[in-house]
């Protein structure tokens, strides 16, 4: 699972 | 995903779904700041641009959704819909949230992750959601007695980011490096500002007596 950005939260 | 969070996201909800209700079942929206909810569908907008680009899991995609479409929908419904409108406290509502919204751009600006226009507007709407609440506080102190619905909303959309903070705790002890200080710093300063509406809650809770909060 590739992230840019590691916002994975709402 | 881990329990603090799922809860979190679920009190979120709840806040959303409970407000939906105040509005539709009293067909009135006294009591709830049109600027609170203008200022938490700016932050939904700006957090979520990603959601075209970064697909996380179907229920992030699916819970975005919800929460735009749901403050969109509750900003037109006290900006447009005939009945509604009528009774929003406009009077009472006068909070300048321009500056929240000028001061979490500023600060965006200064303090982010990275200098990239997505991470700007993460950081932007994590520092404007932080302080988002803050009309709706100043219209319950002015409007004298809160209403159930709307105070059991306010009571949620408090709980949820505390919720949160236990999650960041619970990732940082099990996950390694992991660091989302900026949420983490601003989330707890969020949960902060809810500290005396809190108190107040409970002891109405405890008491039983209609939520007031002092003037």
């Amino acid at each position: 699972l590739k992230l840019v950005n590691n916002h994975d939260e709402l | 995903m881990n329990i603090f969070r799922f809860a979190g996201d679920m009190t979120h909800l709840i806040s959303i779904l409970v407000l939906l209700l105040k509005i539709y079942a009293t067909k009135s929206c006294s009591g709830i700041s049109r600027k609170t909810q203008e200022l938490y569908a700016l932050v939904f907008l700006a957090r979520y641009v990603d959601i075209f680009t970064e697909f996380i899991s179907v229920y992030n995609t699916i819970m975005k959704i919800v929460f735009i479409a749901s403050t969109l929908a509750i900003v037109w419904c006290m900006r447009g819909h005939r009945v509604v409108r009528r009774s929003y406290d406009k009077e009472l509502d006068t909070f300048r949230h321009y500056f929240l919204i000028a001061a979490s751009l500023v600060l965006a600006l200064l303090v982010h992750e990275k200098f990239t226009f997505q991470e700007i507007l993460w950081a932007f709407s994590i520092y404007l959601e932080a302080v988002a609440i803050l009309p709706q506080l100043v219209l319950l102190q002015r409007s004298g007695n809160v209403d159930n619905l709307t105070g059991q909303y306010v009571f949620f959309l408090g709980a949820y980011r505390g919720l949160y903070i236990l999650n960041w705790i619970y990732r940082y002890f099990t996950e390694p490096h992991f660091s989302r200080w900026i949420a983490c710093v601003s989330g707890l300063v969020q949960t902060a500002l809810y500290a005396d509406f809190f108190y107040y809650y409970f002891l109405s809770w405890k008491n039983n007596a209609k939520l007031k909060l002092p003037a």
